[in-house]
Order: C-alpha cells, then structure tokens, then sequence
C-alpha cells in the first residue's frame, strides 16, 4: 500500500511553504530556527 | 504482471558503493559552519522529551515568551541564525538596544539624564557576556554611533 | 603527469598558508580583503597566475591535496570523527573561500564571462577528482569532503553580495550541471551526499523560484530524472536493501516538498518523469501525477452527477514541457503513423505496430517503455486536436471511430499482459487534473473497456486503475473520476462482471472501494 507520506516528518497542511526549513531527505524534523542560516546584521557576527 | 527484474552486474556493483556510503551518511553538521566557539553534535535525548518542534517556534512571539537570559544565550551561541535574529528582534521589543562597539545588549534603568543628537548618559542595566551576568552601569556614556 | 617541476610544492606551500590565515582571521570584510590581496599577490610571485593551464593545474592539485587531507585524516588511529570531521572542514572551506573571492575578484567589474569560466573550470575540475577518486577507492571512497566543498562553495557564492546575485542564474546553472555530471548512475558512492546537495533548501529556493521565468526548470527536471533512472533497477526488485529504502524515502520527501511548494512545476514536467520510474512505483508517481497548478480549484470528484465535459478546465491543454514526439523512433515508424492517423492506411500498419514496440522477448522488459507512452501521448494529442477543430469537446462517442481509437483498440487486443498492462499505463499517467489529457484520456480507456472484445481487457484495465487507488494518498483526481464512472455508470456494467467477485477478498475490496467512492 505503499508509505504513510504524513508520517516522514514534513508538515504537508503548512499554509508556508516547506522548502525553505527543510532540513534534507534524510532527516524527519523540518529545521529549527537555529538551523537556518539568517543574513543578520555584520555586527551580530562577535565570535 | 512484468514482476521483479533481476539486478544486472552494473547495478550490483552500483548497489556496493551505495552500501559503502550507507555506512557513512551525511550528516546535518557536515554542512554546517565550523564553530570553534559552541561545538554542536547531535545527541540522543529519552523518547519522552519533545521530539520535533511546533511551527510557533519560530516565530518572534514564541521569543518574546523567553527568558531575557535564553535570548542571550541564543544571541551569541547561535551566531547568523534565524534564531539570533529572532531573539534580537525580541530583545529590541524589550527595550534592549546593542551595542557595536562593546558586543553587548544595554537596556535604560532609568530616563538618561542628558540625550543630544549624539550620545545618551545615565545609568543602564546590560548583559556582560562575558561574566554572563546583567551589570548596572551608571554615570554611561551611549554614543548613537553604536547604536546597531 | 606533465606538471611543471616544482608546482606540486608551491601549490601545497601556497594552500598551507591560505588554510593557516584562514583560521586565522576575523570575520571582518576589510581584513579579509587584505589578506585576499596578499595571497593573489603570492600567487602571482609564484607564477600560478601566468597562464590558464597554470591556474588549472593549480587547482587541480590543491583539490587533490584537500582529498589526500580527507583519507589521511580518517586514517589517525583514536581521532574522534567529529575532530577529524573539523580538521577536515578547516582546510575545505579555506578552498572554498579561496574560490569564491577568486570568481568574485576574478576579470573585469561587469563582466561575468571571466568569472563564471573560473567557477566551471574548478567545479569541473573537483567533478574529476571526485570520479578519480571515486573509481580508484571503491568501497573506501569517503564523500564527506566532496560534499562539504560543493555544499560550503555553493553557499558562499549565494551569500548577499551584489555582484555574486547578478551572476545567480549562471551560478546555479553551472552547479546543476555538475551535480548532473555527477548523478548517482556515475558516482554510486556519492548518491546520498548528492541527494542532500540537490534537495537543499537554499538550492532549491534558487533553482526553482529565484531563477526568474522559470528557467532553472529544466535543469532541476533533468536532475530528478537522473534520479529516478539510478533508482529504477533497485525499485524494480520487490526486496529493498536498507540503503535503498533511505535513498528511496529520501525521495519521496523530495517530491513532498515540490508537491506542496512547486506543484506546477511537476505538472509540466510529469511526461518525462514517468518515462523513468519503474511501473511498479504506484505511489511515487502518484504524487507526481496529483500535482495541480495552485490557483485551480479542484471539483470534489464525489460531487454526484458531476459532469466533467462541462467543466472549463476541461478544455485547457497541459503544458508538457517533456518533447515526447522525438521519443517515436525510429523516423519511418513516425512517418507510418503520421499517414495512418490522416488516411487510416495502410492496414497493414496496425498489424506490424507490436513488432515496433517489441524490443526483447525477456518476460518483464519486452516492451519500448518510452516508445509506447510517446505513441499513446501523441495519438491522444492529435485525437485531441482533430475533435476541437470540429469545435467539439471529446467523449465516448465521438472518440470511436477513428484512426486514433483503431490504435488504442489494436494496442489492447494485440498485446499480451505484460505490453497492454504498458499502454494502459501511458494511458493512465495522463489522468491528472482537470484539462483536455485528462478528459480524453478518461473517456478513452473508459471507451475501451465498454468495447473490449473479452473480459480479460476488462479485468486488466480495472486492474490498473485499482492498483493506483488502493495505494496510500494523494491520488490523482482525474484517476478517481474515472474509476467512479466506471463504477458507477450502468453502461460498463461493472458489477456484472465476473472478475469482480472472483474471489472473496476482492469482492471485499471492490465493495470498500466502492464504498469509499460512492
């Protein structure tokens, strides 16, 4: 019967689009914001 | 009705390699930044702790629920992530204001008692990153040209 | 071979210094500046910069010292992975950055030609490496390094500088190139390292929305296709071995992500990838064929008395951006068809059609796959056509009685299971959302089953549209139209027949289908 496709980590109802937090192919969480890289402001980057 | 198709011996030997690399993954660290300053490694937590992440956790209100202590930890451990701008965001709706010059977050304990077009003075409270603590600062000197 | 005497040794000093002030220095763009213009400066003294095929030269053996850091690294006896992983990467991305200021800074401000001819010639260069090393290490090749170069040079040449965005398209076009190059039927070894490469976000972002006009389509289309082809023989065994179920669920993430944020793109690109994916792969192409353009609403497909000749949308061409008419080979085979499909002559063409489709008599690949989608496609298209010119929309009446049906009608009669099961197939990958394939191709094969000289059609086309139900969800709305006419409709008789209550089971399963349907 095949695979149970909501069960693969990926958030398919998600009003945003999935593309921009995905974490990869092999991976069943979507990325946390800690893991998304962000243009942030040159003096955010200290250390 | 066309049934399994048996490997040919390209694919089988194609399938060994596949096998190798198996035992080898990608990892999610393996395109991450090197970060001498927070080693990050995935770690295997018990079943009963939150396994994935609700959609709100990503968002400034989610942030702005946070400890001022975890918004500075996420400020400067997690370094050009969303999640560094997310908790700055959230530290500036607190009125937390980031200096360029010293690294650090300042927040008026007081209405400063001299303001122009160039600098602010009075007494501040700010987060010592270095000391990891919130320090009072009186008599400071905020020179707007710092003023991220 | 023919390296000039003394290069391997200033490229291994002159990387060895690059690699140290890099983990040096700051973030700051002015100091990185300066020690970028310092290290040109080196280059130049040491003569790397003389010549085009001194500066290939250059990289090719710098790339081939960041690969010899890799297995000699792994080799410290006790060395944690992820320390060995950091000193690995240390010298990665001090190449990488090396190679990026180098396209940034490289020829004349506002032209781009010197820059991106930099870019290719060392992602060509890292491309053989990588196929060297690749085939010369087997079972011992390590990707991780390969994949960190292509992953970290990628990401720094995205990065918000404005002359790197207006060089975007020939950026991203040159990496979709190499990873085509370098696609997992080539490098086995890399397959899951280049999965993770062509499904990252950022590339994705790129490739598919940033390029404007969508011109970084085809491209992305052919790098599934890669995909799907190395797949194939793999899924064609019932029996996956672990590595395969991970590349394979890797897969199926991949698609769920361009289903939900990129639908229209695999609309349009739907023909070539079931040309590709084994027939047995029923889910995996029903996610492709589900796929629907985001500004349509889709009519519930149990809506009683729905008809669907009524609908606009009925009457919209898909665009199929796959050209499946070259794929009707060889050229007097298409010559034949041409002249059958305007005079219906000569007779004799019907006869000699399962000879042209026919390749081995191996029992499981007897048949032209592409060849037999091509042909229905393109008999369907011109039926299509020839109808709208009469200004009439297609059904199950005015589809009989033409050239096009005779086709379809000799290809289900002639052909054995295994080579009808085929063109049923191609008839049934075209049905999707509303639009004027769809449409035609529902009333064909509802057309061939009212007409089917025996019960053995009937069984096998019910057989088809069942196997593609019964599957996990999504299912494509044009499938579930047309199975519920068929069910449905008194006309085909359906419940009659004997197949459906062969057994108990299937009598069970037709009765919870139907239930679920009606």
């Amino acid at each position: 019967l095949g695979t149970d496709l909501t069960a693969l980590g990926l958030n398919l109802n998600s009003q945003e689009s999935l593309h921009p937090t995905f974490a990869g192919p092999f991976v069943d969480q979507p990325c946390r914001a800690q893991d998304v890289e962000f243009n942030v402001p040159p003096e955010y980057l200290i250390n | 009705p066309l049934g399994p198709t048996p490997l040919q011996k390209e694919h089988q030997v194609q399938f060994q390699m596949m096998e190798a690399a198996f035992y080898h993954l990608p990892q999610p660290v393996d395109t991450e930044k090197l970060q001498t300053y927070f080693h990050r490694s995935p770690v295997q937590t018990p079943a009963h702790f939150p396994q994935s992440q609700l959609p709100i956790y990503d968002t400034v209100e989610f942030y702005q629920r946070l400890s001022t202590e975890t918004l500075f930890f996420v400020f400067y451990y997690m370094e050009g992530s969303k999640a560094q701008y997310l908790a700055a965001k959230a530290l500036k709706k607190q009125s937390w204001r980031f200096h360029t010059k010293y690294m650090m977050w300042f927040q008026r304990h007081e209405e400063p008692k001299i303001i122009n077009d160039d600098y602010e003075q009075g007494t501040y409270i700010y987060f010592d990153y270095e000391k990891w603590s919130q320090r009072k600062k009186e008599g400071f000197t905020f020179e707007y040209k710092y003023l991220e | 071979t023919d390296d000039p005497p003394g290069l391997q040794e200033k490229t291994e000093f002159l990387l060895n210094d690059w690699v140290a002030l890099y983990s040096q220095q700051t973030q700051q763009t002015t100091r990185d500046a300066r020690n970028f213009g310092a290290f040109v400066q080196k280059m130049h003294t040491y003569g790397i910069l003389k010549t085009d095929d001194l500066i290939t030269r250059f990289f090719r053996q710098a790339t081939q010292i960041c690969t010899e850091v890799v297995y000699r690294v792994f080799a410290e006896p006790s060395l944690p992975v992820n320390q060995a992983k950091n000193k690995i990467f240390q010298w990665i991305d001090a190449f990488v950055h090396l190679i990026a200021m180098l396209v940034r800074h490289s020829g004349e401000a506002g032209n781009p030609t010197t820059k991106i001819n930099l870019l290719n010639k060392v992602l060509g260069i890292v491309l053989g490496t990588l196929l060297k090393d690749h085939e010369m290490r087997g079972v011992g090749f390590q990707q991780v390094g390969f994949h960190r170069f292509f992953m970290m040079l990628f990401m720094e040449l995205c990065s918000a500088d404005a002359i790197l965005e207006s060089l975007m398209h020939s950026i991203v076009s040159a990496f979709g190139y190499t990873y085509h190059l370098l696609n997992p039927s080539v490098a086995p070894g890399f397959c899951f390292a280049w999965l993770e490469l062509i499904s990252h976000r950022v590339f994705l972002g790129r490739i598919l929305v940033q390029i404007p006009n969508q011109k970084g389509w085809p491209l992305y289309a052919q790098l599934l296709q890669d995909l799907f082809k190395y797949l194939a023989p793999f899924l064609r065994n019932t029996e996956l071995g672990k590595p395969v179920q991970l590349l394979y669920r890797g897969t199926l993430r991949v698609l769920l992500v361009l289903l939900h944020d990129f639908p229209e793109f695999l609309c349009d690109y739907h023909f070539g990838f079931c040309d590709v994916i084994p027939p047995n792969c029923v889910q995996m192409r029903n996610i492709i064929l589900s796929a629907f353009p985001r500004n349509m609403r889709l009519p519930d497909p149990f809506t009683p008395n729905l008809k669907v000749d009524m609908l606009s949308d009925s009457s919209n061409a898909p665009k199929v951006s796959s050209s499946f008419t070259v794929n009707i080979q060889p050229p007097n085979f298409k010559k034949d068809l041409d002249s059958y499909l305007k005079a219906r002559a000569p007779v004799t063409f019907l006869s000699e059609l399962r000879g042209h489709l026919q390749v081995t008599s191996e029992p499981g690949t007897r048949y032209n796959m592409t060849l037999m989608n091509a042909l229905v496609m393109y008999v369907g298209t011109q039926a299509i056509a020839l109808i709208r010119n009469k200004n009439f929309m297609p059904n199950t009446s005015n589809i009989a009685h033409s050239a096009h049906m005779d086709i379809f009608q000799n290809l289900a009669v002639d052909l054995d299971t295994e080579g009808r099961y085929l063109f049923l197939n191609a008839i049934a990958n075209q049905l999707r959302y509303p639009n004027s394939h769809t449409h035609y191709f529902s009333c064909a094969v509802l057309h061939l089953f009212a007409e089917a000289n025996s019960e053995a059609i009937q069984e096998q086309i019910t057989r088809v549209l069942l196997e593609r139900l019964i599957v996990n969800r999504p299912h494509p709305w044009g499938l579930l139209i047309t199975f519920i006419e068929l069910i449905k409709n008194p006309i085909y008789k359906f419940w009659e027949h004997d197949f459906v209550h062969c057994a108990p089971e299937i009598t069970k399963l037709f009765e919870s289908v139907a239930r679920s349907c009606l």
